[in-house]
């Protein structure tokens, strides 16, 4: 585990905690895409199928827990709790999951290490989190409005992204010259779409306003 | 070489 690994593990593990304490304590989940939650939670579900039969570190099966919990909740949340799904602006939040989900799911069939369930499912996961942000970035394009925590919530996302490349060049040269494609190209993809929220991101906080995208 | 080694990442 190096240094880049570790900050991106934690900055990823604040998204999820900042969205989930927002929702839990102002009880609105209001600029926040439930397609997009959905597709994460798919996207845990499918890469950790087995993570009670594959151990590799306690950090790992904590941290695998820890985001299949959140994921979830935040799920279970927007739909199913009594204030909460009342602040959930379904007519905004019309992005098609099938649009993601069926592209992924052939392209994983295609193309991956090896053709057994398990590698389908994880390279399946691995097509799915790169593009599963999309909804929610389409949803702040579309009501320009962003409070502060959905901004740190995809600000926090894009950085754990960022890391996760760094750890990737770390791990290149200090251990076995593998080259794996299929998670770098999908990390590269997934990165480069928060390449523009980023900008915006960084005028706002430069020039100390609210963070506005254009339409 | 492990081709299974980025798989203890999250």
């Amino acid at each position: 585990m190096n240094i880049f690994r570790l900050a991106g593990d934690m900055t990823h593990l604040a998204s999820v905690l900042v969205l989930l304490l927002k929702i839990h304590t102002i009880k609105s989940c209001s600029g926040v895409s439930l397609k997009t939650q959905e597709l994460y939670a798919l996207v845990f579900a499918t890469r950790y199928l087995d993570i009670f039969v594959t151990y590799v570190s306690f950090y790992n099966t904590v941290m695998k827990l820890i985001f299949l919990g959140s994921s979830f909740s935040i799920v279970w949340y927007i739909r199913r709790h009594r204030v909460v799904r009342r602040s959930y602006d379904k007519d905004q939040d019309t992005f098609r999951h099938l649009f993601l989900l069926l592209p992924c799911l052939v392209l994983a069939l295609v193309i991956n290490e090896k053709f057994t369930f398990k590698e389908v499912m994880w390279t399946f996961s691995i097509y799915l989190e790169a593009v599963a942000i999309l909804p929610q970035l389409v949803l702040l394009q579309r009501t320009r409005n962003i409070d502060n925590l959905t901004g740190q919530y995809v600000f926090l996302l894009g950085a754990y992204r960022a890391l996760y490349i760094l750890n990737w060049i770390y791990r290149y040269f200090t251990e076995e010259h593998y080259v794996h494609w299929i998670t770098w190209i999908a990390g590269i993809i997934q990165t480069l779409l928060y390449a523009d929220f980023f900008y915006y991101y960084f005028q706002s906080w430069k020039n100390s306003v609210k963070l506005e995208l254009p339409a | 070489i492990d081709a299974d080694s980025l798989k203890d990442e999250l």
